[in-house]
């Protein structure tokens, strides 16, 4: 553990607390895509079956508990309790488009020809562009309300700061995972343009609206 | 070849 990988995970569960909150709050999930919220119940579904193998930490074992329990209750909420609000209409970006070349790359492309390590490998490959319906959506309607701006601020800050740690880990401990380095790469990037107008125009009071 | 998955990170 380091102070990035921490802040990382910090990042990522307060992102998470946005989500459920703003939902909570306002009784609505308009605006938030439910299918990069299944994407990303899938990616922890599918990681996390170490729980039930591999003992790290205390720490660990609770963040994947929170995470799995987490990314399932936001999709009750969108799906179930509060379904009237699901902005269904613009959420229309086709998540096989992703589900296939990720489950194609991770036979491909693994550390070890295991279920468990390609389940692994598919939920990392997978969490790298889950946040595509989302931002699809942003792009559909040309504008986010600030609070969702904030959840995929610091959902978008979690992969970086992993990048941060990772940098840490190589020069400190000589530890690397190509397969997580790229993931997290490509992961970053998806999000730069929207880092960029949440800099240049959320965080100075204005509304996320993309140009007409 | 490089270390691999340790299962720590998240």
């Amino acid at each position: 553990m380091n102070i990035f990988r921490l802040a990382g995970d910090l990042a990522h569960v307060f992102a998470i607390i946005i989500l459920l909150l703003k939902i909570w709050k306002t009784r609505s999930c308009a605006g938030i895509s439910g299918k990069s919220q299944i994407l990303f119940a899938l990616v922890y579904l599918t990681r996390y079956l170490d729980l039930f193998t591999t003992y790290v930490s205390l720490y660990n074992s609770v963040m994947k508990v929170l995470f799995l329990a987490s990314s399932g209750a936001t999709v009750y909420l969108m799906y179930v309790k509060f379904r009237a609000t699901y902005d269904r209409n613009h959420d229309s970006f086709r998540i096989e488009f992703l589900l296939v070349p990720c489950l194609l790359l991770s036979l491909l492309i693994n550390h070890e020809f295991t279920v468990m390590e390609v389940l692994w490998t598919f939920s990392i490959y997978l969490e790298s562009v889950a946040i595509l319906p989302q931002l699809f959506m942003v792009s559909k309607t040309g504008e986010a309300e600030s609070i969702t701006s904030h959840y995929l601020f610091a959902l978008g800050s979690y992969r970086a700061l992993y990048l941060l740690n990772w940098v840490y880990r190589y020069i400190v401990e000589s530890h690397y995972d190509l397969i997580a380095i790229f993931a997290g790469i490509v992961q970053t990037i998806l999000y730069c343009d929207f880092f960029y107008l949440y800099i240049t125009k959320v965080l100075k009071g204005k509304k996320l609206q993309l140009p007409a | 070849e490089d270390n691999g998955n340790d299962h720590d990170e998240l």
